[in-house]
């Protein structure tokens, strides 16, 4: 574990309590996109399948079942809550998950590190996480006026993976057989995903002006 | 050391 990886974990940790904030708190899940909840709570249902046969450390498994745990909770939320679900626009959240699914699973069955179930599965939501954001990134475009939270929600996402970047190059230089392709990859495709977002992101950061993009 | 297929980030 090295500062990167930690800093990565924690800001997608805290990407996730910012979310909980506004949906607890606030009661809404206004701009924020149930297909992207959703295409998350399949990537961790699908890379977390050795949850309870691979021990790494109690650190990874308290952080595994704090992401199946939420994930699944927000997606119950904005689905089921009665206040919360209320201020979900669905007319606005169209993008088809199985746009993002089938692609994925086809590539995981294509490329993975071993043809196994559980091996497929981990590819595949390695590939998937990569594009989740993509309806969410839609919604933002389409939404007049981002509030903060789902600003901040967003950026802390893109900002973890960015570290994660980060961390795989200190692995890489400190590690013997650190070679990870399939991560390296996908990881750096979700990140350059997020490029327009952090440029105005930092636009409206530094003129002081409400977050807004252009369609 | 070989990690093999553990996958141990998150």
């Amino acid at each position: 574990m090295n500062i990167f990886r930690l800093a990565g974990d924690m800001t997608h940790l805290a990407s996730v309590l910012v979310l909980l904030l506004k949906i607890h708190t606030i009661k809404s899940c206004a701009g924020i996109s149930l297909k992207t909840q959703e295409l998350y709570a399949l990537v961790f249902a699908t890379r977390y399948l050795d949850i309870f046969t691979d021990f790494i450390s109690l650190y990874n498994t308290t952080m595994k079942l704090i992401f199946l745990g939420s994930s699944f909770s927000i997606v119950w939320y904005i689905r089921n809550h009665k206040i919360v679900s209320r201020s979900y626009d669905k007319s606005q959240d169209t993008f088809r998950h199985y746009f993002l699914i089938i692609p994925c699973l086809l590539l995981a069955l294509l490329v993975n590190e071993k043809f196994t179930f559980k091996e497929v599965m981990w590819a595949f939501s390695i590939y998937l996480e990569a594009v989740a954001i993509l309806p969410q990134l839609v919604l933002l475009q389409r939404t007049r006026n981002i509030d903060n939270l789902t600003g901040q929600y967003v950026f802390l996402l893109g900002a973890y993976r960015a570290l994660y970047i980060l961390n795989w190059i200190y692995r890489y230089f400190t590690e013997t057989h650190y070679v990870h392709w399939i991560t390296w990859v996908s990881g750096l495709v979700q990140t350059l995903l997020y490029a327009d977002f952090f440029y105005y992101y930092f636009e409206s950061w530094k003129n002081n002006k409400k977050l807004q993009l252009p369609a | 050391p070989s990690e093999g297929n553990i996958h141990d980030e998150l």
